[in-house]
């Protein structure tokens, strides 16, 4: 474990945590695609299939379940909580989930390291996972008041993409036989997603203005 | 058993 791998692990630990406590303490969940919340509880899934199989450390299987809890939760509160899924802007959160899916399940069925069910689920959750962020991208250029947190929470999810790429790097440089395509170009397109996102971010940080992005 | 090293990645 190093510390790019760490660090960006955290950072994905601390957007969950933004996005739940929006979701507790403010009982709100204005602005977050529930779409993109429900791809992530797919992507999860698919990719921890081996949680039971195979024991990798303690840390390991703890971040899964961690992972695995809080994107099935989010979802739950944004569906069936009284109050906070009566802030979900069902109208403004449209993307359909199948233009996503069956494009990368279809890829994962070709481009894969084993044609094995669970190879091609793992192979398919980094494919989605490049993706899942759209509707909320698409969501948060119709909103036109995003809060301090759903940019905190947005930004913290790409920063812990990019971090990986560094993580990435460091492992090629320092271990022998650390080759491993599929995650390294999904996570290059996911992070490259972001780059619209954090211009905006920074630009309105700078300008100690509040984010907004263009229509 | 090369594959499976690999996915110690979250």
């Amino acid at each position: 474990m190093n510390i790019f791998r760490l660090t960006a692990d955290m950072t994905h630990l601390m957007s969950v945590i933004v996005l739940l406590l929006k979701i507790h303490t403010i009982k709100s969940c204005a602005g977050i695609s529930l779409k993109t919340q429900e791809l992530y509880a797919i992507v999860f899934t698919c990719r921890y299939l081996d949680i039971f199989t195979d024991f990798i450390s303690f840390y390991n299987t703890i971040m899964k379940v961690i992972f695995l809890w809080t994107s099935f939760s989010i979802v739950w509160y944004m569906r069936y909580h009284k109050i906070v899924r009566r802030s979900y802007d069902k109208d403004q959160d449209t993307f359909r989930h199948v233009f996503l899916m069956l494009p990368c399940l279809v890829l994962a069925l070709l481009i894969n390291e084993r044609f094995t069910f669970k190879e091609v689920m793992w192979t398919f959750s980094f494919y989605l996972e490049a993706v899942a962020i759209l509707p909320q991208l698409v969501l948060l250029q119709r909103t036109r008041n995003i809060d301090n947190l759903t940019g905190q929470y947005i930004f913290l999810l790409g920063a812990y993409r990019a971090l990986y790429i560094l993580n990435w790097i460091y492992r090629y440089v320092t271990e022998p036989n650390y080759v491993h395509w599929i995650p390294w170009m999904s996570g290059l397109v996911q992070t490259l997603l972001y780059g619209d996102f954090f211009y905006y971010y920074f630009l309105s940080w700078k300008n100690n203005v509040k984010l907004q992005l263009p229509a | 058993e090369f594959l499976h090293q690999q996915k110690d990645e979250l």
